[in-house]
């Protein structure tokens, strides 16, 4: 996505070999036109997937996740990574690794608004070494819920989550993939 | 605004005399159509204010704040509640007390993203006692920003907090008010 990539070109910050900050569209500011458009850049790869629901997870999936259920016309359901005041009872749960924390965490989504009648597409900002997405998975799977596929604003190229996904035959489409951060330059896959 | 009490009337669930779940619209499920109605009336009731930016707080604030960006056109940045793999420097904090959980917790917003320069509109889901959004009163007053009001969805006006801000002379504009969550009923202030 050329819009997607001349903001990170201009705006992409990279911390090291592994970690691009984006804090001034993505992952601490918003810019809402941008989201607007990369919803309807993932509406355009799945409109004709019969899609009844988006799942993503808090936070930084939430406002991509909005606005792409505002241009399917669909509802957007956010996985919780902690307790809740009212996500209390019928919970679908799914445990995700962080490798950098060397930590397990715990996900939860509602029976209430993920079941065996959904066609999930699932959103996320980043996809790295693909936990989060595998617990997505996870959750859609426990629910009986379909896959239409997982939308990923950034993919980073050089580490296994893309891998991961593909091998098990899900569909992910990503908007941006990186192929390297090194030498503080941003360098991406080329367009397929 | 009538179509969020009639939503609330619809799908809320009065789990106590305290609390109201709307976690079918607003809080795990989301409703893009009516977050966007909801970004609609924010942005009418603040157009003229010279808003450069909305200030919310993660989770449930994203999407309504979302959709008031986009429609207003202006950027909107949410303040972390936890640390974040990016969020690391120049952090502007608060401390926001838990009454229920007798805890206190920071939250944070980067200085790079709310300045002197800014007049803030700070957007959240719910007004309860106050604590989040006298947080973020906060951080826009270490910032030096200036705010023009306080937009939120659904204000508990039996609660304290509405009482709180708008004696500091602060602009709360709530598009429902709830008198009273007795005898498992939603009773609503009558529009003003
Ligand atoms: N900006 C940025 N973020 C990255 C990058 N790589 C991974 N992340 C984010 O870091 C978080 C994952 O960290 P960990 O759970 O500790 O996992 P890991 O060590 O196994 O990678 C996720 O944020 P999250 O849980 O989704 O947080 P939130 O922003 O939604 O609150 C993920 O999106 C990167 O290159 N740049
Ligand atoms: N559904 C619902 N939520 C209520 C109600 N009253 C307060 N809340 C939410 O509960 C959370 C506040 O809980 P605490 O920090 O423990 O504060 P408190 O005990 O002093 O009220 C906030 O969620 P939060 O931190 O904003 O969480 P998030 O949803 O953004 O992640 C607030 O929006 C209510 O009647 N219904």
């Amino acid at each position: 996505m050329k819009q997607l990539r001349e903001k990170i070109a201009s705006e992409g910050r990279v911390l090291s070999g592994e970690v691009l900050k984006v804090d001034s569209f993505l992952n601490h500011q918003i810019d809402p036109k941008l989201m607007q458009a990369i919803g309807e850049e993932f509406s355009r790869r799945f409109k004709n997937d019969g899609v009844t629901k988006i799942l993503t997870i808090e936070s930084s999936g939430i406002a991509p996740a909005a606005m792409a259920g505002l241009t399917m016309g669909i509802p957007v359901v956010f996985a919780r990574k902690r307790a809740s005041l009212t996500l209390t009872e019928g919970l679908i749960s799914s445990e995700v690794k962080s490798f950098t924390k060397q930590t397990v965490n715990t996900i939860s989504v509602s029976g209430d608004y993920v079941t065996a009648d959904d066609t999930l597409l699932i959103i996320d900002d980043f996809l790295a070494n693909g936990q989060a997405a595998l617990g997505l998975l996870d959750i859609s799977g426990q629910a009986g819920a379909k896959v239409a596929g997982i939308g990923i604003v950034i993919e980073k190229g050089f580490q296994n989550g893309g891998k991961l996904l593909r091998e098990q035959g899900v569909r992910v489409e990503s908007l941006a993939i990186i192929e390297s951060l090194a030498d503080g330059k941003v360098a991406f896959r080329e367009e397929s």
